[in-house]
């Protein structure tokens, strides 16, 4: 869960 | 997205165009360490990669795009149009210092051992003390112009309002990210002794003075 939705920071 | 991220986003923003401008205008790099600017553009490029293979939203493409460009375009102007005006003597940090431990740190302590994510965890790595040797430049001459200070100003402000975005997303989504929050708080240490002398100096109209 954390892997995908770090990407959606600068 | 939160108000902080959108925030820290706008003043990264920010700081990138006061940096353009400042050399655009006064047709000169002096005060600017052009090493920081080579690790910025290492930075953004080494994290920027997913640009091409994940779409995440219009706003994220969009803004990785104008990194990208505005870092090439500030690097173009410091080495190629007005390379007379860099100070080569005054910028000497050793960034290989930098970059070696940042790799290293990046192979050990990663969340997952691919290409893309260990080149993610350096370049989270390497942007904590990107900034290192344009303080060191800062330290050496003594001094630094106003406009460069409002410079420095927006480019700390942007990793601190990152923390309260990241605790924002802790409270609220229960999401963190270890490796971005630690070197995000290793970024923003770097920049409390010049916030202070921001605040305490250039707020008040005198130059930045660093003492001797």
């Amino acid at each position: 869960r954390i892997e995908e939705d770090k990407k959606d920071e600068l | 997205m939160n108000i902080f991220r959108l925030a820290g986003d706008l003043s990264h923003l920010l700081a990138i165009i006061i940096l353009l401008l400042k050399i655009w205008k006064t047709r000169s790099c002096a005060g600017i360490s052009g090493k920081s600017q080579v690790l910025f553009a290492i930075v953004y490029l080494t994290r920027y990669l997913d640009l091409f293979t994940t779409y995440i939203s219009l706003y994220n493409s969009i803004m990785k795009i104008v990194f990208i460009a505005a870092s090439g375009a500030t690097l173009y102007l410091m080495y190629v149009k007005f390379k007379a005006t860099y100070d080569h003597n005054h910028d000497s940090f050793r960034i290989e210092f930098l970059l070696i431990p940042c790799v290293i740190l990046a192979l050990i302590i990663n969340h997952d051992f691919t290409v893309m994510e260990i080149l993610w965890t350096f370049s989270i790595y390497l942007e904590s003390v990107a900034i290192l040797p344009q303080l060191f430049l800062v330290s050496k001459t003594g001094e630094a112009e106003s406009i460069t200070s409002h410079y420095l100003f927006a480019l700390g402000s942007y990793r601190a309002l990152y923390l309260l975005n990241w605790i924002y997303r802790y409270m609220a989504e229960s999401h963190y990210d270890l490796i971005a929050i630690f070197a995000g708080v290793v970024q923003t240490i770097l920049y409390c002794d010049f916030f202070y002398l921001y605040i305490t100096k250039v707020l008040k109209g005198k130059k930045l003075q660093l003492p001797a």
